[in-house]
């Protein structure tokens, strides 16, 4: 039996949304530890991982007795996550060789108790061994900041190319109608942390991206105040979403190198 | 003019 009783449905409403347009099936890997998702975008570019832990406050309850996997049609869940509030509490339900998952929606005046059942699917996906290692850079910064500069810069060119160095951070496009060019200077003196721009630097990076898949990302950027750039040259940018009381999401993008 | 790589080259299959 598997059983999570999550406090808000609104983390999970927008964990999806911020899923469904890259990765439209995906396999939940749930153990005693918690949650676990990883999925690959069609064309094999990006990639998402989700850990939502069942020790932190976000479960009221949690519950799983053996490892098991549900395969999930991320549109479909989405549009049954709508009919929940967004102070409802949800609870998933699966029973051990599960063929359908359940979805319990408990409004937070007790007044209301609704139920969907959504059928599994048999979910083909490969799973990618992503290595522990310590980046050359990690930019922290807040992220609506992060979703503006994408937005930004995607109306420019199909490119941005991230200069990460011992000053801060630039982010650069050029398209055939024009160029632009984004300095973010690090500022650790501002009152809240959320608001902050923070360059740990190791190693000078510089590395291009394409602005399709960042901007996709940002719709995560109503998760968490921040997100965190971690970057080394010649490797896969990590976009990471910390989730409260919770876990985090991260995704996971191969750089474009010059032909 | 650049060319987009795969996650697959960066990452093992298991």
């Amino acid at each position: 039996m598997f059983e999570a009783k999550m406090l808000q449905s609104s983390v999970l409403k927008k964990i999806i949304e911020s899923l469904k347009d890259l990765f439209s099936d995906a396999n939940f890997d749930c153990s005693s530890s918690g949650i676990t998702l990883q999925d690959m975008d069609s064309s094999h570019v990006a990639l998402c991982y989700l850990k939502l832990r069942s020790d932190e406050e976000g479960f009221e309850d949690y519950r799983c007795d053996r490892n098991i996997t549900l395969g999930v049609n991320l549109v479909l869940m989405s549009k049954i996550l709508k009919c929940a509030g967004n102070d409802d509490v949800i609870t998933l339900r699966a029973e051990d060789e599960p063929n359908i998952l359940t979805f319990i929606f408990d409004s937070k005046n007790g007044e209301r108790v609704s139920k969907y059942d959504i059928k599994l699917m048999e979910i083909d996906s490969e799973l990618l061994g992503i290595p522990d290692t310590e980046y050359s850079c990690v930019v922290k910064m807040p992220s609506h900041e992060f979703q503006r500069i994408c937005s930004n810069l995607s109306q420019l060119g199909d490119s941005v190319t991230v200069d990460c160095h011992k000053e801060g951070v630039d982010f650069k496009v050029a398209g055939e109608q024009g160029s632009g060019a984004i300095k973010l200077k690090q500022n650790t003196t501002v009152d809240k942390e959320e608001d902050q721009v923070s360059v740990e630097l190791n190693e000078a990076v510089t590395q291009s991206f394409a602005l399709k898949f960042l901007c996709a990302f940002t719709k995560a950027t109503s998760l968490s105040d921040t997100v965190s750039l971690s970057l080394t040259q010649d490797t896969p940018i990590v976009v990471e979403y910390p989730i409260a009381q919770h876990g985090y999401l991260r995704f996971y993008l191969a750089p474009k190198i010059e032909e | 003019e650049m060319s987009q790589c795969s996650i697959y080259f960066y990452y093992e299959c298991f």
